[in-house]
């Protein structure tokens, strides 16, 4: 309930009119946007119980490692409720497979696509929607570790809830099912960053400094 | 950390 609560309010895309170009327009929108999620992430981040317990050091190596992962598990989970063929980065910000060709995202497309058809074959709720999002910042395997005793508390109390609230509802596959997931997300949350740096790298699309920062801590 | 100075500043502000 906890993370429920602390879940921030869902970020509207800001329309990039900088040029003519409609898929360099898409990229810009879609930069932007990503990095003011990451700007609400790092805050909401802070808020996980446990969280700021770790080091400095730790809290910094999480995030640059599983930052993508977490705001992938946002996308891929708005992206479910649709049953529909398009990527939900924001309300007014929706990419169908054409769109997201032409902007350079095709692999992208793909793999979130395939994660958002798995949540929805799951019926995720928010619950673990929530919850999956924080354990895949919590085991985003950074190293080495300043405490790694920390870490492990951290996680296990994550872990915890999850299981609290299966059991709860009286299932106790979902846990794991849910765990079950995370490969498909570190996968598809690498292939994202790969394709970001590249459009910014070869196709000279011009990326803030926070995002850009984050995305070089991954290359 | 002179590389990652954006991030370390975040985490330092309080929330």
């Amino acid at each position: 309930s906890h993370l429920l609560l602390t879940e921030p309010a869902p970020l509207a895309a800001n329309q990039d009119d900088s040029t003519e170009d409609s898929s360099l327009q898409t990229l810009l929108t879609l930069f932007d946007l990503l990095n003011r999620e990451l700007l609400v992430l790092i805050g909401w981040a802070k808020q996980i119980p446990g969280f700021s317990e770790l080091s400095l050091l730790d809290q910094m190596s999480l995030l640059q490692s599983g930052w993508m992962e977490a705001l992938l598990v946002g996308v891929a989970w708005r992206s479910q409720a649709r049953a529909g063929e398009e990527l939900v980065f924001a309300g007014n910000l929706r990419l169908d497979a054409a769109q997201c060709r032409a902007a350079g995202l095709a692999d992208v497309y793909e793999e979130v696509r395939h994660l958002a058809a798995r949540y929805r074959a799951m019926n995720m709720s928010p619950e673990e929607a929530v919850t999956l999002k924080a354990v895949a910042l919590a085991n985003s395997d950074a190293d080495p570790l300043d405490c790694p005793d920390s870490l492990q508390r951290f996680q296990d109390g994550l872990h915890e809830a999850l299981q609290d609230y299966e059991s709860s509802r009286g299932e106790q596959h979902r846990a794991g099912r849910l765990l079950m997931s995370l490969p498909l997300l570190r996968q598809t949350a690498g292939r994202a960053v790969q394709a970001f740096l590249r459009l910014h790298r070869q196709r000279r699309v011009p990326v803030h400094k926070l995002l850009l920062e984050m995305l070089e801590a991954k290359a | 950390k002179e590389k990652h100075k954006i991030l370390h500043q975040l985490l330092q502000n309080s929330t």
